[in-house]
């Protein structure tokens, strides 16, 4: 309904307006609605500002910065609908140190409340692991479960 | 509504079955390149009901049929197990007695499907509308696939759209 | 035909004249999440005469222009050099004479453009007739953008075409 | 022409099949050509199958597969044009420790005659540079070099 998903988007862009200079360190951003006759029809928009810089076309951000404002969102939707389980692919993948961790810290304060799987190759992210799986292919074209570690 | 346990065989390079029991809190998953993990991802969307192949990164849907090895033949059979934990209590009303959920899914060579709810056979239909009732969508933002992070970023502003209704 | 220097001012975030001395062999640049790296790529392209915006990840070809900061204002004026060095000669036969051969691109934000080649004005034509002859391409596979190398496995048969067609 | 493109197509796919084997330790992979009156109009098919596993549709490779699979490609184009230079940026995102130190051997190899300008996170990759160069923003929002150093 127009009325709920309006509801929605105020509540996640609210968060939004939270988490980015949370996840940045300062830095502003907002989401807004395209143009529209009927708001279920309508766009959105990311306006994201990294700290002492100026507010760009998002595209033009780096490739970390695209994946921590993207991270960003994703958490405040998570924070108005949260979803019993979250599975993340390799979404550190190009994150540096300092963004792999921070990252991390807020996957940290969410699992409080929401199952993660993470798929990793970072030796950072692989540590906040509470139990980690390790699949092989010890035989060829064959997938095996062969360690579960608890940290 | 957390997973409690994963079962696959057959399905992608798990021609052997294998379970994972997963707990509460934060579970990683590590692996050299071509292991498996992402397929461990394809295997929960595909019991969730994910009806592209291409989502799945194949090109018909017997492709997550395991194909067999150098030393394995292809098998007939992929099948999912996925089981919930209802504690929470976030499972649809018809579920309410339940402290578990099990949903299962086959896919046969000869292309004949079979869907299960708590053992009980049932249609595609009722395994989406299960997901779509608890608020899990194959869509939203439950599931991020590799290398689609930052599509959130670029994609067009009607694409996003699905983010917030999927929450809504 | 390697790249011997490159010097970047007012192009992107790199708004003093910023000059990198490239040896042969491997050279890596490193630093954190957004503070430049792929913009010097991007400066390199642009030197080449990429046209599109969009392969730069802009909206209109102004989006090059330093934007300001807080405390910097936005300038007027891109301007990125690419000098090489034609010890190898092969360069084009008209450049034969040169040990070094400077591509020059400015922008300015009135929308303005100027190409030089070895300090002479020349159009864009110019630039690309030259890198063409050269068999360097922006197209080809001499320059891989950030996020894209998994995209010569998952393109279309025919968009695949272009790597060999620029080797050819 | 047609001739030179079917010719450079043939030396490619020769460089391809000796190339795949190479960077993923066995298996084997080629280039083919869609159907096509017109071989000017035909699309390159690709054909990649990694040591041990059953051939299938390139899409069902995992991301690390893809990347060394576009690598091995454009190591078989580079051998049949060499360019006098590569910039590759970030293209050891998606690879395990032991792929890093196969795509690494391979750019060593080739920097013999081209020269490579890699961005990078990744740590092994930055100890084959034989200089680096240092970005940051220190004053935000402004690029600046900051350090060269030489191995
Ligand atoms: N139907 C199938 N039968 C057998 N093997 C399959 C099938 N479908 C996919 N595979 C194999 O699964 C492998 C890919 O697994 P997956 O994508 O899970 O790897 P990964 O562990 O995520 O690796 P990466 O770290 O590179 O992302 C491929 O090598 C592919 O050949
Ligand atoms: N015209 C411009 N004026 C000022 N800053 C700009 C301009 N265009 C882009 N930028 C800035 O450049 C930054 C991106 O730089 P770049 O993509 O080179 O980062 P990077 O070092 O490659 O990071 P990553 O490791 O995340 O890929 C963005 O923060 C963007 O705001
Ligand atoms: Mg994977
Ligand atoms: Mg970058």
């Amino acid at each position: 309904s127009r009325k709920r998903f309006r509801e929605t988007f105020d509540q996640v862009n609210e968060r939004f307006q939270k988490n980015f200079p949370r996840l940045f360190r300062g830095g502003k951003a907002a989401l807004s609605l395209t143009e529209s006759e009927d708001v279920l029809e309508a766009g959105i928009e990311i306006m994201a500002q990294p700290p002492g810089k100026r507010l760009q076309s998002v595209n033009l951000l780096s490739g970390g910065e695209k994946t921590m404002t993207a991270i960003a969102l994703l958490v405040s939707v998570f924070q108005v609908r949260p979803s019993p389980f979250f599975l993340l692919d390799e979404v550190d993948a190009a994150l540096d140190d300092a963004n792999v961790g921070r990252f991390n810290e807020i996957v940290k304060e969410m699992s409080a409340d929401s199952q993660f799987l993470l798929i990793t190759h970072n030796k950072r992210t692989i540590e906040i692991a509470d139990v980690l799986y390790g699949v092989t292919m010890e035989e060829r074209g064959v997938s095996k479960l062969v360690a579960v570690e608890l940290h | 509504m957390r997973i409690k346990s994963l079962q696959i065989t057959g399905f992608k390079s798990f021609v052997d079955k294998t379970a994972f029991s997963f707990d509460t809190g934060i579970s990683g998953v590590v692996g050299p390149n071509g292991c498996g993990k992402s397929n461990v991802v394809d295997a929960i969307r595909w019991a969730m009901g994910e009806q592209s192949p291409r989502r799945l990164r194949g090109k018909g849907m017997d492709d997550v049929i395991f194909a067999g090895s150098d030393a394995r033949a292809p098998v007939g059979l992929a099948e999912v197990m996925l089981t919930f934990d209802n504690a929470d209590g976030i499972a649809p009303p018809e579920f309410a007695a339940y402290s578990e959920i099990q949903v299962a899914r086959r896919l046969y060579r000869t292309g004949e499907s079979e869907y299960l709810l708590n053992k009980t056979p049932c249609r595609l239909r009722d395994i989406l509308d299960f997901f779509r009732d608890t608020g899990i969508g194959t869509k939203g933002y439950t599931i991020v696939e590799q290398g689609r992070i930052a599509e959130i970023v670029s994609a067009k502003a009607e694409e996003r759209r699905t983010l917030i209704e999927e929450a809504a």
